[in-house]
């Protein structure tokens, strides 16, 4: 463990409880992609169930894993029963196959033993990297957002943009390079990139996040 | 089994 995977972890969970916050005081799932929210159940329950047959890590990465399955189950009952019609599919239109597809080549093509665990390991890496085109697909047809959603996103890529300096951390270190990791999650990263500039110079000065016309 | 040599990450 080192101090960019801590942050990039309390991130990540940050952003969770940031979304929970979100929808349980205004009531309502407003500007929140239920497919991007899909898809993260589907990347922590494929990556996570290793809890039930690999070996133990340690008792942080168990409660971490336990909090990301239940946390995003959570959300999803959330929208689709607790607030239901605060939330509305028609301008959730992205196209689920596009990310789910490549998602499966790419991971029967690219992993580290071609067994089912190892394949589905190399799935969820591969679909984490993309679950969050729905939601910035949203934010883009929407045009713009509240600022809870916003910082939402950015924890979400502030955890993502912390792995990188932890795997140049880890190789230093280590001698550590997981070429699977790294490279989805610089694809992952990148797709912060565009949100990120609007974040800093409009969101962080108080004004609404808009996207230019 | 080999397995991704950060499968001890999130």
């Amino acid at each position: 463990m080192n101090i960019f995977r801590l942050f990039g972890d309390l991130s990540h969970l940050a952003s969770i409880l940031i979304l929970i916050h979100k929808i349980q005081t205004s009531r309502s799932c407003r500007g929140i992609s239920f497919k991007t929210q899909a898809l993260y159940v589907a990347v922590f329950v494929t990556r996570y169930l290793d809890l039930l047959y690999a070996e133990h890590v340690s008792i942080y990465n168990t409660f971490m894993k336990l909090f990301f399955i239940g946390s995003s189950c959570y959300i999803l009952y959330l929208m689709k029963v607790r607030f239901r019609p605060t939330q509305d599919p028609s301008i959730d239109t992205f196209r689920l196959e596009y990310l789910l597809g490549p998602s499966v080549v790419l991971a029967l093509i690219f992993n580290y033993t071609f067994s089912f665990t190892e394949v589905l390991w190399a799935f969820s890496i591969y679909l984490e990297a993309l679950a969050i085109l729905p939601q910035l697909f949203m934010l883009q047809r929407t045009g713009e957002a509240e600022a809870i959603t916003t910082h939402y996103l950015a924890a979400l890529g502030a955890y993502r943009a912390l792995y990188i300096p932890n795997w140049l951390y880890r190789y230093f270190s280590e001698g550590t390079v997981d070429p699977i990791a790294v490279v989805a999650g610089i694809v992952q990263t990148g797709l912060y990139v565009d949100f990120f500039y609007i974040y800093f110079t409009k969101v962080l000065r108080g004004q609404k996040f808009e996207l230019p016309a | 089994n080999k397995r991704s040599p950060t499968h001890d990450e999130l």
